[in-house]
């Protein structure tokens, strides 16, 4: 009786009337409705945005291991790999996916200029580094329109000036 | 004498924070489903 | 009115069974509405949502009847499937209003959802008094769910009030409250797209309001985790709370150590583990020392001088009994005070308070005597060391009187030792050893403290709860916090104590094989 267990605590149940029965009760019938995993899942109905009508035998639903962020990070950085994180950026937008690909990409040493809505990965180290930009030849990833057609390339661009307050 | 708090199903030497992938509290089951994320609209 | 809510739902709920649906089609709806003034946050606004929230509740039901195998409308044994498609779409009118809604409602987000969520809160309080042991959380679960996923990761700038928003409907739930909800209550409390956000935005602003639903929950458990039987639902929600401290301990620490005081209120005495969880925290940026280092001298670590934060509300306690004011004078003017000669008593329920709590002693008022008297002392000896380093016309300008605090305050510990029964004494021996934390100066002063009493005891039934306080708290599973461990090392080891050779050391076999066990896994 030194102690916690013991009988220095008068029982509680006689004297603490209807309410702490009622609760018991009450826990007791919650009990037999607990939160299933299921009332928490949302079902992920991606909705394309641009639907493309494919044939019966192409997946009709993303892979789920797009949203596996194991995959984004085991991608690689070669061009094609690059490009998927690209693809995923800029197609798949407001999903994990996209904060996925962003996330490697970064990463990867790449920024996202958020005037140019651009990405930039230094090609050399810059010439001029000061608290409000830098100054130097990057990489970007962009979408060009020439006569011989358009499409995403990754182009050089020199004597650029990355202000950071444009720094995502 | 308590429980063995290492039977609970969390990870309690894990680097990562814990709440990203906790499920609930009635099981030792990790969260399903994409964890948390924020996307900066910015990426919009 | 009640027909044209349903029909308005009914046309939102076709627009959102069309995957397609664009958001223009939502915003249009949402325009619509603030036309027919359905979203002004007055009484009509408030029907409106009452209404919806029924009917979405109502059809999630009536499609688990239907679901159920077998077509019976009883609710099958097992578990049934419910529909959520009237829960979910009733979330999404309501995320589409706070994001579409035109400016002068947008801007006070948070004060638009505040009136949606009390006109849930009501709908279920009212709902769980009517249906009692029938009422079925889960549709309600599914709502918090949906608008915790959607709401909470919109725009930091509104995040802030949205979640206090929440805190504050679940705190208008909490179990003891609406008991039938607990369970939802508890997993949507600490949902990890509530939880976090709440210990991690505007620098800790979220902080009380967690606090908050944490005593609520502690409170709701307490008279049933007093007794040794627990009741399985009890037992569950026991074990979903410690879930949620290991959480808490992991990742945040600071948290659970800032506010240990008040935990430690309501927790009972017998939650042994539960209290070790929450007093084994310490800040992520401290190492500690292991405590069974050799010659390990505490003293002499950084940490050990410096005071814990405390965002309790240490004195109230004692504010609340009109004791405070008698404390400060007793520890200024110790002589000739009756003060210790009825303070055994004054820490007493009154009897008909007793009857009710279960208890004979006022637990709150304990604690907070033992750590405002503690905080003083402490402060005290700070001064002290600042005098005896000071130059001496500074040390003529320290009142004489202040300098005796330090003896004073043992003094009164002294007197409570002896004067207290058993389990008043037991009662005392806690509130020091919930001091024993990280190393901080209170850390290093109680420590102090429990082992004076131990060598100063003249009965040796004290020497022995001293123990069994100690001892107690090392024999359940892990955590156990550093300092009850360093401090029942010097016990054992210190021969300044000659522990091994109380008698009740040897008192049975089994007795002697727990000291050696707990000896040897501790040194």
């Amino acid at each position: 009786d030194l102690g916690a267990i013991g009988d220095n605590l008068t029982g509680t149940s006689a004297s603490s009337g209807h309410d702490q029965l009622y609760n018991l009760q009450m826990l007791e019938a919650a009990f037999h409705r607990l939160p299933q995993p299921k009332d928490s899942e949302r079902a992920k109905n991606y909705v394309p945005r641009h639907p493309a009508v494919t044939p019966a035998s192409y997946p009709q639903i993303q892979a789920p291991i797009v949203s596996n962020p194991t995959f984004w990070e085991r991608i690689g950085s070669d061009t094609l790999a690059t490009d998927m994180l690209f693809f995923a950026f800029y197609y798949q937008q407001n999903t994990y996916q996209q904060y996925l690909a962003a996330r490697e990409l970064k990463k990867q040493s790449w920024r996202f200029h958020r005037r140019y809505n651009t990405w930039f990965q230094r090609h050399v180290e810059p010439q001029v580094t000061t608290d409000e930009y830098e100054r130097g030849s990057y990489v970007y990833f962009d979408f060009h329109v020439t006569e011989d057609g358009s499409g995403w390339c990754q182009r050089i661009k020199n004597d650029f000036t990355f202000e950071y307050n444009y720094l995502e | 004498l308590g429980i063995d708090l290492t039977t609970l199903g969390l990870n309690l030497n894990s680097p990562d924070n814990l709440y990203k992938t906790f499920g609930s509290p009635w099981s030792n089951e990790p969260a399903k489903g994409d964890p948390d994320f924020h996307i900066p609209a910015c990426y919009f | 009115k009640d027909k044209k809510v349903a029909i308005l739902f009914s046309e939102w709920c076709q627009m959102c069974d069309h995957l397609s649906a664009s958001d223009v089609a939502y915003s249009r709806f949402v325009t619509q509405l603030q036309q027919d003034g359905l979203l002004n946050g007055d009484d009509i606004s408030e029907r409106f949502f009452r209404i919806l929230t029924e009917l979405a509740v109502t059809h999630s039901l009536v499609s688990e009847q239907i679901v159920a195998p077998g077509g019976s409308s009883q609710q099958s044994p097992q578990l049934p499937q419910i529909s959520y498609f009237s829960i979910d779409s009733y979330a999404k009118l309501v995320v589409m209003m706070l994001k579409y809604s035109p400016l002068e409602i947008s801007s006070n987000k948070g004060n638009i959802l505040s009136k949606i969520l009390s006109v849930t809160v009501r709908t279920i309080q009212k709902e769980a008094e009517e249906k009692k042991a029938s009422f079925n959380p889960r549709p309600y679960f599914r709502l918090f769910i949906n608008w915790l996923y959607d709401l909470t990761t919109s725009d930091a700038h509104h995040e802030f009030q949205v979640l206090s928003a929440f805190a504050n409907a679940f705190h208008l739930l909490q179990p003891l409250r609406v008991p039938a909800w607990s369970f939802a209550w508890l997993e949507l409390v600490s949902h990890r797209s509530f939880m976090p956000k709440l210990l991690t935005c505007n620098l800790q602003k979220g902080w009380p309001l967690f606090q908050r639903l944490l005593v609520d929950l502690f409170k709701f458990m307490e008279p049933y985790l007093r007794n040794a039987e627990i009741p399985d639902p009890v037992n569950i929600l026991y074990k979903g709370t410690m879930r949620v401290l290991l959480v808490l301990l992991h990742d945040f620490p600071e948290f659970l150590c800032d506010y240990h005081f008040s935990f430690c209120d309501v927790i009972p005495a017998s939650c042994i583990q539960m209290r070790n969880v929450i007093l084994s925290a310490f800040p992520r940026n401290m190492r500690l020392p292991d405590p069974s280092t050799p010659n390990l001298k505490i003293d002499l670590l950084a940490e050990i001088s410096i005071a814990p934060r405390i965002m309790s509300d240490v004195d109230s306690a004692l504010k609340s009994k009109q004791l405070k004011t008698e404390v400060d004078e007793y520890l200024k003017r110790p002589e000739g005070s009756s003060f210790l000669s009825d303070l055994n008593k004054k820490l007493l329920m009154p009897q008909n308070e007793a009857a009710v709590a279960g208890m004979h002693y006022n637990v709150p008022l304990i604690n907070s005597l033992v750590l405002y008297v503690g905080i003083q002392a402490v402060q005290q000896l700070q001064l002290n060391k600042a005098i005896a380093s000071a130059s001496v016309q500074q040390i003529n300008h320290t009142p004489l009187m202040d300098i005796f605090q330090i003896e004073t305050a043992t003094e009164m510990f002294k007197n409570l030792v002896t004067s207290l029964d058993t389990e008043g004494r037991y009662l005392l021996l806690n509130a020091i050893a919930n001091q024993l934390r990280y190393p901080n100066n209170h850390t290093h002063y109680f420590s102090f403290i429990i082992l004076y009493l131990f060598a100063e005891a003249t009965q040796e039934i004290v020497q022995e709860q001293i123990t069994r306080v100690l001892l107690e708290r090392l024999i359940v599973n892990r955590p156990h916090p550093w300092g009850l461990l360093v401090t029942f090392i010097e016990l054992i080891k210190n021969p300044r104590y000659n522990f091994w050779n109380r008698p009740f050391t040897h008192c049975a076999p089994e007795m002697e094989r727990l000291f050696e066990s707990v000896s040897r896994s501790c040194a």
